[in-house]
């Protein structure tokens, strides 16, 4: 089981589809400061249903949609796919390949398709439930987590521990 | 759910452990739960001590050290319910050049297991890598992805030419 | 006690964007009162663009972009109550290359009137200092200090021999 | 005028006495990881009158002194001396050189010295006042500052500024 390919289209700094293939092993990401590398780590979160906006960056979902440059208009939707590598069969559904989408439009209408199907984002997550696969922090390590984790305020740790639990 | 919680601490706890050993080669480290009687609501408590000093609290140890201890309980957690990937975002920045070989090691062992994509402006941490992917953006404010020979990967990590 | 806050708070205001021109190379900067008839006690706002990006929040930004602004602002205060020395302590360590290179340049500029100590693990701030200084712990938990030739940094920044 | 010399003994990892010396330029201080650097930095903020236990990364005044290590005992009291060469006249007092020593007992006892003489920490607070010196956020900038000074919470924020009014 491995992530395979990562489509962006829309979303943050990645207007026009950009499209990543892994394979099993170590990927690194390199660039500028600035050039979209947590915005591509920021997709993955999302995709796998990150629904608290703080952990984006951002005050609304609205956000994670191109805005616009000074050369380029704003979009109207975000895209993001992810796909699975299945052949092992560790998500319970009788693909190979597993293709998970979400979309975002301005006017807050959100999509969700499993393998172009459309569904909801009751059936994402009730598929990768289970398989440790989600936008947990200890699977998804944010560029600031240490503070986190080693905060004071005790109740963030606590968070941490029961999302493992 | 006490009880859940309890196994899955404890768990946590023995992976912390262990991988705290394989990265930092000696001295101590554990988590406690300040109070037994109450699982989940007490506050939950981190001890480290690298080898040969005495440390009184976290607030103690220096950024290099708390970033690696951060990554040692992260990497403790992952392990209690292992994703088949992790994306680490350059948790490496604070490391020198000894702690991030050791780091490295670890995640090396661990990739045989775990598919890991990882962000970072390391040289060390790109040549660990056997995918390497570059963004740029030519245009402001407009991402571009290029894939990257390491050979490429000069002293100036921005020369990236797509392939 | 207005009066004077207002003063100061314009010319923090103008240097932050003088340093900005230096830093950023383009691009726009600002720190506003948000409301000019509470000027003690509402909150000061900064924005910021890069040169060519549309920016809505600083939360937007990236890591690197946000130390560089952090620094600049911080800069921008300090030329307005300058103390004879200003010590750094690691503040390159989100920096990529080409933005490292911009903010010595500066402080190269700045160090003409302001004594700098810089803590670093980078080897191109290493090469803007004209003193060097290691420190080591041999014993465990106990410091060192060494002093440092600049021949002597190899590519592990641990080499530290004593002159 | 320019720090010319740093003196810890008993200070944090500092247990002996260990001497730097200064001239007016860029000095740069390396070094792996924990190894003391950012304690060298705490006891310049501490020798200049701060009070903040936590800018100082500690919960009470008295971890600012060596608590020693499995090896060695910990010690009773941690001293630190800085130099200024002050043959411009800034600070107002009538020497060339002028040299602010503070000392902290674990009985809790502190002692302030002016070259040498003792004084009150109000005779160091009063010398700095209005030279810029001092451990203010803009001049002594600590190694997690970015977050403090972009935070949402913007009573820190108009800390900053107040401190450079
Ligand atoms: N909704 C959006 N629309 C367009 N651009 C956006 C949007 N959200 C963020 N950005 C852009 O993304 C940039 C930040 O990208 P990102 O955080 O991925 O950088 P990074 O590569 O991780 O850099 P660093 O190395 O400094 O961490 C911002 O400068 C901003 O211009
Ligand atoms: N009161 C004390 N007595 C003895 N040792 C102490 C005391 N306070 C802190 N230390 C030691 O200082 C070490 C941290 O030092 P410091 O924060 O200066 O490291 P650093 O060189 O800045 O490292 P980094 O590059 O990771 O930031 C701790 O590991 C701890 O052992
Ligand atoms: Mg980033
Ligand atoms: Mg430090």
């Amino acid at each position: 089981m491995y992530l395979s390919s990562l489509k962006l289209s829309g979303f943050k700094s990645f207007p026009e589809g950009s499209h990543l293939k892994f394979n099993g092993g170590i990927t690194v990401i390199v660039g500028p400061n600035g050039c979209g590398k947590t915005n591509i780590v920021d997709s993955i979160r999302w995709v796998l249903g990150e629904q608290r906006v703080s952990l984006l960056r951002g005050d609304k979902m609205e956000e994670v949609i191109f805005n616009g440059t000074v050369e380029m208009k704003p979009l109207g939707m975000a895209e993001v796919s992810l796909e699975f590598d299945n052949t092992g069969g560790l998500l319970a559904i009788d693909y190979d390949q597993v293709l998970i989408t979400r979309r975002l439009y301005r006017s807050g209408e959100s999509e969700y398709l499993l393998n172009k199907q459309p569904c909801r984002l009751k059936d994402i997550t009730n598929l990768i439930l289970n398989t440790g696969i989600g936008p947990h922090a200890y699977s998804v390590i944010q560029q600031n987590m240490v503070e986190a984790i080693l905060s004071e305020k005790t109740d963030d740790r606590r968070f941490l521990f029961e999302e493992a639990a | 759910a006490a009880e859940k919680f309890l196994t899955t601490f404890e768990l946590i706890r023995q992976n912390f452990k262990n991988v705290f050993k394989e990265i930092f080669e000696g001295g101590e480290a554990d988590i406690l739960l300040s109070d037994i009687n109450d699982p989940l609501e007490c506050p939950i408590e981190i001890s480290v001590s690298p080898r040969g000093k005495k440390i009184f609290s976290l607030a103690q140890l220096s950024g290099g050290e708390r970033a690696l201890i951060s990554i040692t309980l992260l990497f403790g957690m992952y392990f209690v319910k292992p994703s088949p990937f992790c994306v680490l975002d350059e948790v490496d920045a604070p490391l020198d050049d000894i702690n991030l070989q050791r780091f490295l090691k670890v995640l090396k062992k661990f990739a045989t297991n775990t598919q890991f994509i990882i962000i970072t402006h390391n040289k060390l941490t790109m040549n660990a890598g056997n995918t390497l992917y570059g963004v740029t953006m030519e245009r402001p404010g407009v991402s571009k992805l290029v894939s990257v020979r390491l050979e490429e990967i000069s002293d100036k990590d921005l020369a990236l030419t797509r392939t």
